[in-house]
């Protein structure tokens, strides 16, 4: 089942 | 010293209604271009930015930039307070840091002026940096027409599939008792445009899946403005931007369904 994902993939934290 | 004048109150009421029920709390930054902030929800999953620039406020001035920790559910409650035309005012004294916000509300007449405070709280909160994106494909929409197909695809099931093309966008849910779409075809801008025209730029097919419950809250934002624009592309966060008139926007972040 897909799920949703978190933005810490896509955006780098600072 | 910061102090900031809105004409009207209920903008600023409108705006913490669209982030409370994403967002508990937050900084919010004070500095010479104006007010913003950006906040996460607790999953990671959706995150928001608010801009407010100086020039579109009545009067502007901030001395030194400041990072003020609020708490939205008591800051809603105490924009109740003030009345839809009421005037505005937000201002802090940083001399010996900051420790509340202050408010006062005068109504059009001037013959009622309130003033409460909100205590401050530090809050230790990751941010993120969002690059600059090309999307693949922009979506402009009538806010209200978004917020009722949330609603009217929330009763049919838990996502929504979001599918743009050249002609038009399908919105779609599927869910244990049924399923439901609803399409709005692309309109050519014309003059004399219904408010309810939706506009498609496009280089190539997008879809996503989103939960719904997101949208829920981002539709919260509506109110605020008669337009939204939904930025996308395939596999990265999708991109829901409200612009306020005259002096900012709010953008609300979700990342992409993937498969668990």
């Amino acid at each position: 089942k897909p799920a949703q994902g978190r933005l810490d993939a896509f955006f780098k934290t600072s | 010293m910061i102090e900031a004048v809105l004409a009207q109150a209920s903008i600023f009421k409108k705006i913490v209604e669209a982030l409370k029920e994403l967002i508990s709390e937050t900084n919010i930054d004070f500095s010479e271009a104006g007010i913003s902030l950006q906040a996460m929800d607790s999953s990671h999953i959706a995150l928001c930015n608010l801009l407010l620039r100086d020039d579109g406020f009545k009067s502007y001035r901030c001395d030194r930039a400041l990072t003020l920790g609020v708490n939205l559910n008591s800051l809603s409650k105490l924009l109740k307070c003030a009345g839809n035309d009421d005037e505005m005012r937000i201002f802090a004294n940083d001399d010996s840091g900051a420790d509340q916000l202050n408010f006062s509300f005068e109504s059009a007449n001037s013959e009622r002026v309130s003033e409460f405070s909100l205590k401050l709280m530090d809050i230790d909160a990751d941010s993120v940096d969002i690059p600059d994106m090309d999307y693949q494909a922009i979506i402009d929409m009538s806010s209200s027409e978004f917020s009722r197909i949330i609603r009217d695809l929330s009763s049919v099931g838990e996502a929504v599939s979001i599918d743009a093309t050249k002609q038009g966008v399908k919105f779609s849910s599927a869910g244990d008792a049924g399923k439901g779409s609803i399409l709005l075809k692309h309109q050519k801008s014309v003059d004399g445009d219904s408010a309810l025209a939706t506009s498609i730029e496009i280089n190539e097919p997008v879809s996503h899946s989103l939960a719904l419950k997101f949208l829920s809250s981002f539709a919260k934002a509506a109110p605020l403005t008669d337009r939204v624009s939904i930025h996308m592309t395939e596999d990265v966060p999708v991109m829901f931007e409200f612009k306020i008139s005259e002096i900012g926007h709010i953008r609300f972040y979700l990342a992409p369904q993937i498969d668990d």
